[in-house]
């Protein structure tokens, strides 16, 4: 399909330039609300001191991501994708070859809140990591194997809630494991903490 | 856009086909796992005894959804779309044309869980149902206008969590009111049944 064509040999170009340029990459895509953002600002407030930080957030409307993210300290670009429901590694390009990348050391890119278009577009990161959390249902990763499928990391947060969701946790990381052996998957909480460190450990950061 | 004018057109096909009928139909949207499922569930629990019931459940795989619906001892079809993120009108026509609706009085169709895709395929549906619920945070409503402008109802479910998840649910439903003063906003628990007969009045059944 001639999209995904062209979208795949941009990110190949992405992908050669931030590493030319010695930039971490990694693409974070998840359920609408799982808390990839959460997880952004727990990951950045980690490392920020030690790492200068680009975030780049995908939303199909409002700055509302990029403006959380920024209270950390860091430099964040909003792109709004409009109709689109995922970013492709057009819009990743068009940032990254008109951003002056000498000071950066890590990309963080937050993919639009989706659980399937995503997965016709990689960007050209070095990782991909798929966020779902245990509010949306012990069904959501057998619901949605495509991004898991193709993801290195996966992460199921919101672990916190376990004593008040009624959640088979369970069947969701043997449900991922089923769908993708090579999975490294990782229980979070962006709230308390839980399990951040080891998620930038699972990143080779 | 050629696919979404072919899309209106069938959708105005259906219509006339379900008026026809004299059939009650209903198009359920929203965010992955805000429970669109449980809340059909609720409803189906409390009017298959008046009334016989269709449901159409559009996932990209498994027939988890309609499989659950089943149990409420009503007639489910499951459609799989594969790599499509939403239904359109063409998957409802082949049901609604193929299938004996003479004993159906009501046609509830639980869409793909998507905030944005579902925007561009109207079903031919009397009304249109968005569901989100306040697990997914407080911005979700505000950055996933379109289906808010285009529905009917707006359902905020799993408010029995208020006391345990920290969203402040009145943003949420004044946004709502903003992107569109007409819609009917609920604030349910599929769970506990809180609000759902309040739902199933504001369908009009
Ligand atoms: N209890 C709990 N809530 C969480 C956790 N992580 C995120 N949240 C909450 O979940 C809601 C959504 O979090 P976000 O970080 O906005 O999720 P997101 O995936 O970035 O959402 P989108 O970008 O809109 O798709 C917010 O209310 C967060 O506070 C967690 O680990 N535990
Ligand atoms: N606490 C609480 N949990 C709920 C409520 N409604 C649904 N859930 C839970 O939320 C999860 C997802 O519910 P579903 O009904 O599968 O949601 P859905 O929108 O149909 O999900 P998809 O079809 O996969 O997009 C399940 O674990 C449900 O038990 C509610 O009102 N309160
Ligand atoms: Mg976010
Ligand atoms: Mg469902």
């Amino acid at each position: 399909e001639d999209l995904i064509e062209n979208n795949d040999r941009l990110a190949a170009q992405n992908s050669k330039l931030l590493r030319k340029k010695n930039i971490r990459a990694f693409d974070f895509v998840g359920a609408i609300g799982a808390g990839k953002t959460a997880i952004i600002e727990s990951i950045v407030e980690r490392i920020s001191n030690e790492y200068k930080v680009l975030v780049i957030n995908g939303d199909v409307t409002t700055r509302i991501d990029a403006d959380r993210i920024e209270q950390y300290g860091v430099k964040t670009i909003q792109i709004n994708t409009g109709r689109e429901c995922a970013l492709n590694s057009y819009h990743i390009s068009q940032v990254i070859n008109h951003y002056d990348l000498s000071e950066i050391d890590i990309l963080f890119i937050e993919n639009v809140g989706n659980l399937i278009c995503p997965s016709d577009f990689i960007l050209g990161t070095e990782k991909r990591i798929v966020i779902v959390s245990i509010t949306e249902g012990e069904w959501v990763i057998e619901k949605h194997p495509m991004l898991f499928k193709m993801s290195d990391i996966a992460i199921i947060n919101k672990i916190d809630l376990l004593d008040v969701i009624d959640v088979n946790i369970e069947k969701m990381v043997s449900d991922a494991k089923k769908i993708n052996p090579n999975l490294n998957i990782i229980k979070t909480s962006a709230i308390t903490g839980e399990n951040i460190p080891k998620l930038i450990k699972a990143l080779e950061i």
